[in-house]
């Protein structure tokens, strides 16, 4: 564990604990993309079966616990108590052409041909490409609450901190994962024009504006 | 090196 790594988790927990709180304080899930927090529940449980199987820490059992735990109360959420303020005509993004091209590419690039293994790759495909249904419905309805962008915010520097994770362990331990240092990066970048306009209006105090 | 010991990551 490195302090990158640390605060990327915590990162990624905030994130996930800012959005549960704001849809169950404000009892609505408006311009909230219940895809995108599908997917993040299909990478969690395709990445996180290893907890029947290998026991690493129990900081790791517990973050994936509450991953886990948190991304289905978040669905349940949007799609079954507040689903009256799920807002379908804005999330509208096809995540069947996300989840087929990544199960494709998990069977093709891969440390090893074993079920978890793939399943792991899969999840490591996804997560990269999984806020995309999100980042795609606050440019459809053009804007996004300042506690939506706060979400953003934190979700995307989590896995930018990650990047600084893996650099400190390939410098240290000669460590490094290249099919999750290449997703990372994809993941990292896609929030690139998000990062920009946050640090240029939401932390001015602005309402996040997306050129529609 | 590769995959295994990556799963010590979240």
């Amino acid at each position: 564990m490195n302090i990158f790594r640390l605060t990327g988790d915590l990162a990624h927990l905030i994130a996930i604990i800012i959005l549960l709180h704001k849809i169950w304080k404000s009892r609505s899930c408006a311009g909230i993309s219940g895809k995108s927090q599908v997917l993040f529940a299909l990478v969690y449980t395709t990445r996180y079966l290893d907890l029947v199987t290998s026991y690493v820490s129990i900081y790791n059992t517990f973050m994936k616990f509450v991953f886990l735990a948190t991304s289905y109360a978040t669905i349940y959420l949007i799609y079954v108590k507040f689903k009256a303020t799920y807002d379908h005509n804005h999330d509208t993004f096809r995540i069947e052409f996300l989840i087929l091209p990544s199960l494709a590419l998990a069977l093709l690039i891969n440390h090893y041909f074993n079920f978890l293994e793939v399943l792991w790759t899969f999840s490591i495909y996804l997560e990269s490409v999984a806020i995309l249904p999100q980042l795609f419905m606050v440019s459809k309805t053009g804007e996004a609450e300042s506690i939506t962008s706060h979400y953003l915010f934190a979700l995307g520097s989590y896995r930018a901190l990650y990047i600084l994770n893996w650099i400190y362990r390939y410098a240290t331990e000669g460590h490094y994962d290249l099919i999750a240092i290449v997703a990372g990066v994809v993941q990292t970048v896609l929030y690139c024009d998000f990062f920009y306009l946050y640090i240029t209006k939401v932390l001015k105090g602005k309402k996040l504006q997306l050129p529609a | 090196d590769t995959g295994t010991d990556t799963k010590d990551e979240l």
